[in-house]
């Protein structure tokens, strides 16, 4: 129960993030 | 959660560390010496740093392959954790390498390193991009073609990700099946 999961939203931000 | 580097430099850690693969077709070479380890990444910053130095997969020349594996799985039939598996294969025609291509490759991925699967993420191992002249292919790979539960739940989400329209049928292959396979079509074991 603690696998680490990222949406779509997600990792688009980090994709503009500084 | 954040891996603290320092303030503003947080890194994003993903679940599994993955593998970039890149093939090259020379036919005077072995296949397996074609194939070469790009990088390996496990977080998602660093993924993006990868996805943005290397070339869109429209631009690639026919006959080459990207692959993404967990690490410590090959990007190839034989693997032990390949062997008993399959895939959920996209075929796409020719003219979507320039309107759809890139998209739906960069779906594929996010799917992968985001766990997209849920619990059946565990039985992902890793999705290979072929580009062909005759027409391209994106697929995801799992470790047990007999896992039904497993390999039709993530069927659907995949299918859903890529935002097929429900009229398009994908298929999922088993591996061996595909590999004694006498002529080019491979019959699929299940469809969504």
């Amino acid at each position: 129960g603690t696998r680490i999961i990222y949406d779509r939203k997600f990792l688009m931000e980090c994709r503009n993030s500084p | 959660r954040k891996l603290p580097l320092g303030e503003g430099l947080e890194k994003h850690p993903l679940e599994n560390r993955w593998a970039l693969w890149f093939f090259k077709n020379d036919r005077n070479r072995v296949w397996q010496d074609n194939l070469h380890l790009v990088t390996k990444f496990e977080t998602v910053e660093d993924f993006w740093a990868i996805h943005s130095h290397i070339k869109l997969a429209s631009k690639l020349s026919s006959g080459c392959d990207y692959a993404l594996f967990k690490d410590g799985i090959e990007p190839m039939w034989e693997d032990s954790r390949n062997k008993h598996g399959g895939r959920w294969l996209v075929s796409l025609a020719k003219q979507q390498r320039q309107s759809n291509l890139d998209r739906l490759w960069l779906e594929t991925l996010l799917c992968l390193i985001g766990e997209a699967f849920e619990e059946y993420s565990e039985e992902v191992c890793g999705a290979v991009l072929n580009v062909r002249t005759k027409g391209d292919k994106i697929a995801i790979w799992t470790s047990e073609a007999e896992n039904q539960p497993a390999v039709t739940f993530i069927g659907r989400v995949y299918k859903e990700r890529l935002g097929l329209s429900p009229k398009v049928i994908i298929g999922y292959q088993a591996h061996a099946d595909t590999a004694t396979k006498s002529n080019s079509f491979t019959k699929n074991k299940f469809v969504v």
